[in-house]
């Protein structure tokens, strides 16, 4: 799982049984609290800038805890937050394959209190923001089996050498390693003046996770449970890639670079963009896209939200 | 790229949740996505002297805790700070 802090807003993307939003209480409290920062309207509910909660369909949706079970239940737990949200299911929904979406419309009100110098400085970012998520089953077996490690787990109750350096970090060591073998710190093409951090880490007895950030400001962020009959990876971006890649590279090649590491049988990419006309990426993604020989395109639907447009594809390998 | 200095440059890291962490019931694949813009940019922020990154370490800790979450480690640039975690 990961958390991403930015000034102005956050991205939780967590795993398992997670429960994720059942933190929405606490940050809204935390952030006026804080911050001084009140969005709250008359009724209770919140107004920021924008939300959005997204996941793929559950494997074990009945191993899921409270609300997280049922995608309805999801949606009437936000409905309690937020009064402008819209809900979406997108794809095949009698596969288990579907994808869900909630979004709020976007509080241009948010737009008021701005330093108009500021945003012109920053106004290719604003105006030019997309999410790229490829979301993985069925992995190629020896593909999956790069992640796992079956490290010694060391009980709670034994000592833990506090002295460890941080490269003695046998879970953060063995996660770069993983990162450096199969090459996912190279999805990107950077320029030459770009700047990378990376951090990841290896769970025992499997698992990867890991963050990767590039020009102090963009992340992308795998997670991989590799077991068999369940596998899974996902890999999301909000790198503009054709930016970072000085016009070299869009998300079709990110695509296929990151197929090439994982092999699934099955994947959806969803693409969120804001500026379609300067998006090569996406005037590719919804053209016929060649992706190899190995693939099938299912599914192909576009959404327009508000101010961003939504791409969704699935494909199965044939 | 990467270089084996990305070891050693974290902002935070817990090495006694990550000797002991197991995850042998981390069964599910799909994650939840839940993205939060309190702005449109850093530019909106009205005070700039605080912001989400103002938001102590441990605060964030305790929020993670009712997600069921923990924090292996943090990476923090001049924009943006990444945190690890478990699950």
């Amino acid at each position: 799982s990961s958390l991403f802090v930015y000034d102005h807003k956050i991205t939780m993307k967590t795993c398992g049984t997670t429960t994720t939003l059942f933190c929405l209480e606490e940050v809204f409290k935390q952030v006026n609290l804080l911050l001084n920062w009140n969005c709250t309207l008359d009724n209770g509910k919140f107004s920021p800038y924008k939300v959005f909660y997204s996941r793929r369909s559950f494997m074990f949706p009945s191993k899921q805890r409270s609300i997280h079970r049922n995608w309805n239940d999801e949606v009437d737990y936000l409905n309690k937050f937020f009064t402008n949200g819209k809900s979406y299911t997108v794809g095949r929904s009698d596969q288990g394959t579907h994808w869900n979406l909630y979004v709020t419309d976007t509080n241009e009100d948010s737009l008021l209190n701005g330093d108009t110098e500021c945003h012109e400085t920053n106004n290719y970012e604003y105006n030019n923001d997309e999410t790229v998520e490829i979301l993985m089953t069925g992995l190629n077996h020896k593909c999956a089996d790069q992640f796992v490690c079956n490290r010694e787990v060391k009980s709670a109750t034994s000592s833990i050498d506090e002295k460890d350096n941080d490269a003695d970090d046998e879970g953060h060591l063995l996660g770069y390693n993983m990162t450096k073998k199969t090459g996912l710190d190279k999805i990107y093409h950077e320029s030459k003046n770009s700047c990378f951090h990376h951090d990841a880490f290896a769970f025992s007895p499997c698992g990867y996770s890991s963050n990767m950030i590039i020009d102090d400001k963009y992340y992308y962020t795998l997670h991989v449970t590799p077991e068999k009959g369940w596998s899974y990876a996902s890999f999301e971006s909000n790198v503009p890639v054709n930016a970072v890649s000085d016009n070299k590279q869009d998300n079709v090649d990110v695509l296929q670079k990151v197929l090439k590491v994982f092999q699934p049988t099955e994947f959806c990419l969803t693409f969120f963009c804001k500026n379609i006309q300067n998006s090569r990426s996406f005037q590719r993604l919804i053209s016929d896209i060649d992706i190899g020989p190995k693939y099938t395109k299912i599914d192909k639907i576009i959404y327009d939200l508000d101010d961003y447009q939504l791409l969704y594809l699935r494909f199965e390998m044939k | 790229t990467i270089t084996i200095k990305e070891l050693t440059n974290h902002s935070y890291i817990d090495h006694e949740l990550s000797a002991t962490l197991d995850s042998t019931e981390a069964f599910e694949g799909p994650e939840k996505l839940l993205e939060i813009w309190f702005y449109p940019d850093p530019c909106a922020i009205p005070d700039k002297t605080k912001t989400l990154r103002s938001i102590p370490v441990q605060i964030w800790t305790d929020i993670l805790k009712l997600v069921k979450c923990e924090v292996l480690s943090i990476k923090s640039t001049k924009c943006m700070d990444a945190f690890l975690l478990s699950e």
